[in-house]
């Protein structure tokens, strides 16, 4: 059973219900949390996300990696990162050795990235206090947010945004999934906690 | 937002451990 009160551990069994428990197959899920930096500006940060990944791996493996010396990067800094993590250097296993997916980087990358006064696409849902919904390689491509723009160039097709009472609900699909109000019903009842 | 990093941190060893799982569960002659 979920609390209605906003706590880390439940953000992430809320995420994963939100991705396991739909009808659509959403490759991940991002909780932005909102909080005011140094100067009193609304920010939105990384809470937490919920990586599922695409449902075709082949797929996802064939199209979706990038160049060589851009494998090569991302290998490098998962590498790091997994030694940072565990504070092991000798990490052997095929972890790292495989390759890094479009999507699997686009979900690190968004780990150091925040949104301030109303800026992007999670800033502009939370700041107008609707769901932003972009279906589509050609909408997101010519989306005025960057972020959109960056989820299409790794091979998103469907990029969401539903603002929740202290954050944002954020959803990205390699496949086009159009608008459903169930799932925008399960967030407000999933994300809807007192702050 | 001193919880911020410790958040992070905390999704980045989710994201790696899962992946582990996926990857051995994907190499297994007996994983999906």
């Amino acid at each position: 059973p979920l609390t209605p009160h906003f706590n880390q551990e439940t953000l992430q069994q809320r995420l994963q219900a939100l991705i396991e428990g739909a009808r659509e197959s959403w490759t991940y899920a991002i909780f932005w949390q909102s909080s005011y930096d140094y100067s009193g500006a609304s920010v939105l940060g990384w809470g937490d996300g919920y990586y599922k990944g695409e449902e075709d791996k082949t797929k996802a493996k064939s199209k979706n990696s990038g160049s060589i010396s851009e494998q090569q990067h991302r290998k490098k800094v998962l590498r790091e990162l997994n030694s940072l993590i565990s504070g092991s250097t000798t990490i052997t296993d095929e972890q790292v050795d495989e390759e890094v997916t479009d999507t699997e980087w686009f979900f690190l990358v968004s780990m150091t990235q925040s949104f301030v006064n109303g800026g992007g696409l999670p800033g502009q849902a939370f700041f107008n206090g609707s769901p932003v919904w972009v279906a589509g390689s050609d909408r997101l491509a010519g989306s005025p947010c960057e972020r959109a723009r960056q989820g299409q160039v790794f091979g998103l097709q469907t990029l969401v945004c539903i603002p929740s009472a202290n954050g944002v609900v954020e959803l990205g699909s390699t496949e086009m999934i159009f608008q459903s109000l169930d799932l925008m019903n399960k967030v407000r009842y999933l994300f809807n906690f007192n702050s | 937002n001193g919880d911020l990093p410790i958040a992070r941190a905390k999704s980045l060893q989710r994201f790696l451990e899962r992946r582990r799982e996926r990857l051995i569960s994907a190499s297994s002659p007996y994983g999906r």
